[in-house]
């Protein structure tokens, strides 16, 4: 494993504890979307089917574990919890699910790399994964005023996609037959959407100030 | 053996 993918991996782990620390401690998921975290949720749960029938590494079960473990228990709280239920933003949050997954699951029965229900479930969750920040953004967009730990989860994430990028490069030039056009397109596509929040949130950085998306 | 995805990322 190379130093940008363990750095991805951290990365990726670190938004999601921002966001457990936020909802849990603060008890508010003000400014999140439950929708993103459903499809997050959805996507978890299609790639690591293989978790019972392929070991690859303890590293790589414990993550997996960790990633379906508190997909499913962020949107428990938003949707359960007594109390941080109460600060979702039921009323902007309305991005349709079936939107993205539909598509998502129709060019996955289309385009993946093996016609075995593993490799289209795997091609689904990557499809989805790359649009699944999409109810996030919009939601971010709607709100304006964003709150510290809602831009440092939406920043980690995007930090996380780009530094799997580097990783891609990195194992494209050492590692022999390394070509996965799917994974890198969708990679990708994943993290050009962040295009955005990424150049505002460096200017609010330079500017010391509070981070806000323009109406 | 041919492994078609990068399955070992996570």
């Amino acid at each position: 494993m190379n130093i940008f993918r363990l750095a991805g991996d951290l990365t990726h782990l670190a938004s999601v504890l921002v966001l457990l620390l936020k909802i849990h401690t603060i008890k508010s998921c003000a400014g999140i979307s439950l929708k993103t975290q459903e499809l997050y949720a959805i996507v978890f749960a299609t790639r690591y089917l293989d978790l019972f029938t392929t070991y690859i590494s303890l590293y790589n079960t414990l993550m997996k574990l960790i990633f379906l473990g508190s997909s499913f228990s962020i949107v428990w709280y938003i949707r359960k919890h007594k109390i941080v239920r109460r600060s979702y933003d039921k009323d902007q949050d309305t991005f349709r699910h079936y939107f993205i997954v539909l598509p998502c699951f129709v060019l996955a029965l289309i385009i993946h790399e093996k016609f075995t229900v593993r490799e289209v479930l795997w091609a689904f969750s990557l499809y989805l994964e790359a649009v699944a920040i999409l109810p996030q953004l919009v939601l971010l967009q709607r709100t304006r005023n964003i709150d510290n730990l809602t831009g440092q989860y939406v920043f980690l994430l995007g930090a996380y996609r780009a530094l799997y990028i580097l990783n891609w490069i990195y194992r494209y030039f050492t590692e022999p037959h390394f070509v996965h056009w799917i994974t890198w397109i969708s990679g990708l596509v994943q993290t050009l959407l962040y295009a955005d929040f990424f150049y505002y949130y460096f200017q609010s950085m330079k500017n010391n100030g509070k981070l806000q998306l323009p109406a | 053996d041919y492994e078609p995805v990068a399955h070992d990322e996570l």
